[in-house]
């Protein structure tokens, strides 16, 4: 019955189900350590906690799945091409660059052999360069508006560094031109050395 | 308008302005929103002192002058819906907590879920004039996640039909919550009840703790302002210790459990529904995730774009930091993670609110799993966005630490999120609970529903890696 499903790294439908069957492994891990910590006449708690790591690797496996997931599902929603376009670049990326970064359970679960592996890496770069053009207009959609993200660095018009030298001047420190810690300290231990 | 700034808008090969529709969830949502900032942003009264440059004492002052400033505004306007008040809440507080926030986000939704029709009636017309300000006080000192470990006891006294509560050891006594140390006058207190004799775990009681009118400390109860946090500066976190504090039987949150006047216990449908008020939280903190991250990067994209440095091709200019690849590769994975988690928080929002109107109509049998995805979502993302905000500061060199960029702001605020509401290891055994159970029922033939129906799969699918 087994329903052998190939991957195609440039396919968002075929990375869910990639991440899907991580999961599914490493639930099946998580539970099977527990069962052989029970056969090692551990009790079902401390079975538990002797396979704590694995089931934190098992949620976390999980939840990434339903990320990607929810976010291929999301791309379904959107009609507009050239939106559908650049999210659809993204979701890839952010479904590579999961696998990069977790490359070591995808390839013991054999879902990926190396070369797959190198050629996830080579995509992520080719992405990058893709989605360079569209980056600060992909950060302006989030509509963040000056005031409430109140950053010199991070102003809608750019002009970081007048309003950075602005933003310095206004600092406590500036109040006075002689810091009163001048004349009560650095003074008098001049005149004491 | 820096032309860097200027060209790079030019080269975006989409409309922006629909992109953010769908990120607020449509055209009307956005206008909405932008009506609601330019109230908060053209409003003199809520002009303000750099926090920055403030003592914690002054900041916690600044942010208790605008939350009274903000309850009188949305009065004046009228604003009620509750996703129009957070977003009004959160133009307001900009990149920092609101020194009543838990008034806001757990102790009215807990008394809109937990109170019986008379306890709704009582308390909720006092909860909403803010007669009463409230917390909800459930992290012990020596206590947290784990909730069945709380020591806090209420035992019922069925001679007076009062409940009698104490905090019976040092470790017992409560921890963390916002608001309680010096704004709030009633709290809800997570405490083990007992009747009859017997415990029958967690349950919630509002208790007041300061004088309505003068606002002293109740008798029986020692509360105060725990210090100085890693962030946080404009709410005071507080500990509760109470001392054979008596409090109506009325006063047990009884929409599900109950106490009859002669002490016996009345069983909730489900134990998970004392915990409501903490899913529901979770829910939303999948969203700000989402929130700080997509700030982060916009900052530092926005600032890679503006910023040269060195040179790719020698001789030629310094170029914008954004064209190396390494500042790509540090940067686009979390724009998409950002993205991502807006649509994660889009669905946990609307998969809260539907469950939720199931549990109200009697039906609980999804509530597990939300309960579960809660849990795991919240620190999946919260996780990532911890680590990314870091990423996104360390993106922007030595500025990058000034305050002025806020990233700092940004990380200490939202750290937190890994620990509140459930320490994230913790938050993550209990996912792995529910996927282990689910997986055990799967393996004996049990077909699972929802989100981990892919377990039931998991014998019949083999991925075949593709030939290169």
């Amino acid at each position: 019955a087994a329903r052998p499903t190939v991957v195609d790294i440039n396919d968002l439908a075929s990375l869910v189900e990639v991440y899907k069957q991580r999961a599914a492994i490493l639930v099946e891990l998580a539970a099977k350590s527990i069962q052989q910590e029970m056969q090692n006449r551990k009790s079902q708690e401390d079975a538990w906690n002797n396979s704590a790591i694995d089931l934190v690797r098992a949620s976390d496996a999980h939840c990434h799945y339903v990320v990607v997931k929810l976010f291929t599902d999301k791309l379904g929603e959107i009609g507009d091409i050239a939106i559908h376009s650049v999210l659809s670049t993204l979701a890839l990326l952010y479904a590579l660059h999961g696998i990069t970064t977790n490359s070591g359970d995808f390839l013991q679960a054999g879902l990926l052999n190396v070369p797959q592996v190198h050629q996830v890496s080579a995509r992520i770069k080719e992405l990058l360069s893709q989605l360079r053009p569209n980056a600060v207009a992909l950060v302006d959609a989030f509509d963040h508006h000056d005031k409430k993200l109140n950053s010199v660095l991070g102003r809608y018009d750019g002009n970081v560094y007048e309003h950075m030298f602005e933003w310095a001047r206004r600092s406590p420190l500036n109040a006075t031109e002689v810091h009163e810690s001048f004349h009560k300290y650095l003074k008098p231990l001049r005149s004491k050395l | 308008m820096n032309p860097d700034i200027i060209k790079e808008r030019q080269n975006a090969t989409f409309d922006v302005e629909k992109l953010t529709y769908i990120l607020d969830g449509g055209l009307e949502k956005t206008k909405r929103r932008r009506e609601i900032e330019s109230m908060v942003f053209s409003d003199p009264d809520f002009k303000e002192e750099d926090p920055n440059f403030l003592s914690r004492s002054e900041r916690y002052d600044q942010a208790v002058r605008k939350s009274a400033q903000m309850i009188l505004k949305l009065r004046e306007y009228g604003i009620a819906d509750p996703e129009e008040i957070y977003c009004y809440k959160t133009m307001v507080n900009g990149n920092h907590h609101e020194a009543m926030g838990l008034h806001f986000v757990m102790f009215l939704p807990t008394l809109y879920s937990q109170c019986d029709p008379q306890q709704s009636k009582k308390w909720l017309p006092l909860a909403e004039s803010f007669q009463i300000i409230g917390t909800y006080a459930q992290t012990e000192m020596g206590h947290g996640t784990h909730l069945r470990g709380l020591e806090t006891t209420a035992t019922y006294d069925p001679a007076t039909q009062e409940f009698v509560l104490n905090s019976p050891t040092i470790s017992s006594i409560k921890w963390w919550p916002g608001g309680l140390g010096k704004t709030s006058n009633h709290a809800i207190v997570l405490a083990q009840l007992y009747t009859q004799g017997n415990c029958h775990g967690l349950h919630a009681f509002i208790v007041p703790i300061r004088d309505m009118n003068t606002h002293v400390p109740l008798p029986g109860i020692v509360v105060g302002d725990i210090g100085p946090k890693f962030g946080f500066n404009e709410v005071d976190n507080g500990f509760l210790k109470l001392e054979n504090v008596r409090i109506p039987r009325e006063n047990m949150l009884m929409k599900y459990a109950k106490v009859e006047p002669d002490g016996t216990y009345v069983k909730p449908p489900s134990a998970k529904l004392t915990y409501g008020t903490m899913v529901f939280i979770r829910s939303l903190i999948v969203g700000e995730s989402a929130r700080a991250l997509s700030k982060s990067c916009t900052i530092a994209i926005r600032y890679s774009s503006v910023r040269h440095q060195s040179e790719i091709r020698p001789g030629s200019p310094e170029p914008q930091i954004l064209d190396y690849q390494t500042q790509q590769y540090k940067l686009f994975p979390l724009l998409a993670t950002a993205y991502a988690f807006s649509f994660v928080g889009q669905y946990m929002k609307e998969t809260y609110h539907r469950i939720s109107g199931d549990i109200n109509d009697g039906d609980f049998s999804e509530l597990p799993e939300l309960h579960a995805l809660s849990a795991g979502l919240k620190a999946f993302t919260t996780w990532t966005t911890n680590s990314g905000i870091e990423v996104c500061r360390m993106s922007c060199g030595g500025h990058g630490y000034s305050r002025s960029s806020a990233l700092p702001d940004i990380y200490v605020e939202f750290t937190p999120t890994c620990t509140y509401e459930g320490e994230n290891t913790v938050m993550m055994l209990q996912t792995a609970r529910y996927l282990v159970k689910s997986y055990r029922q799967a393996k004996a033939g049990q077909q699972l529903s929802g989100i981990v129906s892919y377990l039931n799969e998991a014998k019949q699918h083999r991925v075949q890696p593709q030939p290169v």
